[in-house]
């Protein structure tokens, strides 16, 4: 059941918007589960020091193991294409050797929240898939402005700190449903 | 409005705060 974020106490430091954190893990026995029923709320926050809080006690990306999904959005935007804030928009897609997940995703979280982006209100969401082999970062945003994507990628590029040659591509969500990856 | 931004390192830095405990 999803619970909206407290209001900052006294002394924490507000975040610019709120924001609600996802789990999914795909069932194994049930394929006709939808999408949506394997998403498990976990927490939202409002502050640097409510995140700081969830994120010490959920385990870290790269500790878990089969295929497991941690969804970090706007609060007001769910995680899955079909919410308005998304359904125009894409994602860029960074695909990770195993044992980077946790430190790019602290990475690039931590340029989410801290507003690092400078695109405005584009910014929807941050997914971290771990797979059997790479692993998966994505950054959601709303529209399929190629200034506004080019910034975003300059902007990863510069705080995840990757090692030469990572690929990223970027697509649609429109694109993900034709050709079925993704959803 | 003004945005409110933080880097890495502001970042960081509150997570040592108490109230981030």
């Amino acid at each position: 059941a999803f619970r909206p974020a407290p209001k900052p106490g006294e002394g924490e430091h507000p975040l610019q918007y709120n924001y609600a954190i996802w789990f999914s893990r795909r069932s194994q026995g049930n394929k006709s589960m939808r999408y949506d029923q394997n998403l498990k709320f976990i927490a939202s926050f409002a502050s640097v020091e409510q995140f700081w809080n969830i994120h010490s006690y959920i385990v870290r990306p790269g500790d878990m193991s089969g295929h497991v999904d941690y969804h970090l959005f706007k609060e007001g935007i769910r995680p899955m294409w079909e919410d308005d804030a998304n359904k125009h928009g894409g994602k860029w897609i960074i695909r990770l050797k195993k044992g980077l997940a946790s430190r790019c995703w602290e990475n690039l979280i931590l340029a989410m929240l801290g507003e690092q982006f400078m695109v405005g209100e584009e910014i929807c969401g941050a997914v971290i898939s771990i797979r059997f082999q790479d692993d998966i970062l994505s950054l959601w945003n709303r529209s399929n402005d190629q200034t506004i994507t080019s910034r975003i990628r300059d902007t990863l590029q510069r705080v995840l700190n990757l090692p030469p040659n990572t690929i990223m591509e970027y697509k649609a969500h429109t694109d993900s449903l034709k050709d079925n990856t993704s959803f | 409005g003004t945005r409110i931004v933080y880097d890495r390192s502001r970042l960081m830095q509150l997570r040592n705060s108490p109230l981030a405990k």
